[in-house]
């Protein structure tokens, strides 16, 4: 499972 | 990567282009607030710690150097440059960055997605680039004339966030698997509602094409 919080943008 | 987020992103850089101009070419800085710049040096190296562990596109990674070098060194140009930093307005840009920075951290500490060292820095960085923006506005108040370099370095600086809104609007409902993002949404809200009235000005001024001049 991917993790609660993923930062893709800046 | 849609539209939106491409859009926001190049007037997020156009604004720094906009100003690294002004002080590479005429050497000046008038109607810059250091504190502002000072807070968004602050923001990206809070923000962009994931540099060197999180890779998710060389797009993100260039970017993210460039926000980090450039904010560094706009900082450094106005405290330190010989000629530039003698335009620096000290006298008018008296607004306390401290002020902001201390609630800020607090929120993030409270209201925050995962209370790790990394989250709460991120959370935190996103709060700050909301208000971040209060005392260039409050310099431009008090600036009898602002030149055009700054209005439209403002302006760009603005546009970026609104247009990051549409951005979310639209992944919101295309990308399956974007989640909620409650934090990054409400504090891009808030930081793009802090330019309604400098919009306001800014697009009367150029319809008018008068200089522009927020009224105190």
């Amino acid at each position: 499972e991917s993790k609660p919080t993923e930062h893709d943008e800046l | 990567m849609n539209i939106f987020r491409l859009a926001g992103d190049m007037t997020h850089l156009m604004s720094i282009v906009v100003l690294l101009l002004k002080m590479h070419t005429i050497k000046s800085c008038a109607g810059i607030s250091l504190k502002t710049q000072e807070l968004y040096a602050l923001v990206f190296i809070t923000r962009y710690l994931d540099i060197f562990t999180d890779f998710v596109s060389l797009y993100n990674t260039v970017m993210k150097i460039f926000f980090l070098g450039t904010s560094i060194s706009i900082v450094w140009y106005m405290r330190y440059h010989k000629v530039v930093k003698q335009s620096y307005d000290k006298d008018h840009d008296t607004f306390r960055h401290y002020f902001l920075i201390l609630p800020c951290f607090l929120l993030a500490l409270i209201i925050n997605d995962e209370f790790t060292f990394r989250e709460v820095l991120w959370t935190f960085s996103l709060y700050l680039e909301a208000v971040a923006i209060i005392p260039q506005l409050v310099l431009l108040q008090r600036t009898k004339n602002i030149d055009n370099l700054t209005g439209n370095y403002v302006f760009f600086l603005g546009a970026y966030r609104g247009l990051y809104i549409l951005n979310w609007i639209y992944r919101y409902f295309t990308d399956s698997h974007y989640r909620r993002k409650g934090i990054t949404w409400t504090s891009g809200i808030v930081q793009t509602l802090l330019y309604a009235d400098f919009f306001y000005y800014y697009i009367r001024s150029w319809r008018r094409n008068e200089r522009l001049n927020l009224p105190a």
